[in-house]
């Protein structure tokens, strides 16, 4: 059986509103390592995937190793039942055919108890290769964030031109043209007070547009908006996101959990005609 | 902009 016990539910609400926009359904593969998903949209363009370790659980057991199938949007349902501060026990038999809630209030003076069905699911799993990419961006998450949407206000896809003179994201479309450069800063781990303004609390003081390169070789890549900005609901869970790129390969977005774990996205890139 | 790629042709199916 799996039974897991998580301190807050708003990390597991967080995960599966990041994640009901591109994938219907998958399976949760469970395992005494912890909880994982992989999945790719409908059209064969995005993979969203995430881990929760077992020790960033606070208690966690499973016996043997699970698949569990669920639909996304009977999950959000189910968690928008409980508060951000909750916890969260989801537990699960062997071979049973439903999905267990526990949502307990910090004060235990509330205890709600849900359940979904669980789905036969004949997913494919895809094995994706480690590789060392050329460029790796790390940002502020809320100015991805905004980068993307004002990105989406020109144009359906972005150009990230990696160099070293820093990273540029720029656009066009019907009504003009526009682009964005970061520099390479250091100021992203700097976690003392300056004028950059800071992140939203949290770990690593993060500038708030400050943007961190580090670049083997030059990278030239054309995305997608729409996805992009699928990729941004995974925002709230982490303070910063980090975008590995290459050539002519799929984008890596990650946001990190906490301690607990990360979401990550690849994204194809688009084909130059 | 070119056309979107599709996933499959860099990750294979275990």
């Amino acid at each position: 059986m799996l039974e897991a016990r998580l301190l807050q539910a708003s990390i597991l609400k967080g995960i599966v509103e990041s994640v009901k926009d591109l994938v219907r359904e998958a399976n949760f593969d469970c395992s005494d390592s912890g909880i994982s998903f992989q999945a790719m949209d409908e059209s064969n363009v995005a993979l969203s995937s995430f881990l929760l370790r077992a020790e960033g659980f606070e208690t966690y057991r499973c016996d043997r190793n699970l698949s569990l199938g669920v639909r996304f949007s009977s999950l959000s349902k189910i968690l928008k039942c409980a508060n951000n501060d909750d916890i969260v026990v989801i537990r699960a038999e062997d071979d049973a055919d439903v999905l267990n809630f526990v949502f307990e209030s910090p004060d235990e003076s509330k205890i709600s108890e849900y359940q979904i069905k669980l789905l036969d699911i004949d997913g494919e799993h895809l094995s994706i290769p480690e590789q060392e990419f050329d460029c790796v961006i790390k940002m502020s998450s809320s100015e991805f964030s905004k980068l993307c949407r004002d990105m989406t206000l020109l144009g359906q896809t972005v150009v990230i031109d990696a160099a070293k003179e820093g990273v540029k994201f720029s656009t066009y479309g019907d009504i003009g043209a526009g682009s964005v450069l970061y520099k390479h800063s250091s100021s992203i781990d700097d976690s003392s007070s300056g004028s950059g303004g800071k992140g939203r609390g949290g770990s690593g003081g993060m500038s708030a547009r400050g943007c961190s390169i580090e670049l083997r070789e030059p990278v030239s890549l054309e995305l997608s908006l729409k996805y992009l900005n699928n990729f941004t609901k995974a925002a709230p869970l982490s303070d910063y996101v980090v975008i590995s790129a290459s050539n002519e390969i799929p984008v890596m977005v990650q946001f990190d959990v906490g301690d607990i774990g990360y979401i990550r996205y690849y994204l194809a890139p688009q084909i130059k005609d | 902009a070119g056309l979107q790629g599709r996933l499959d042709t860099f990750f294979k199916p275990v």
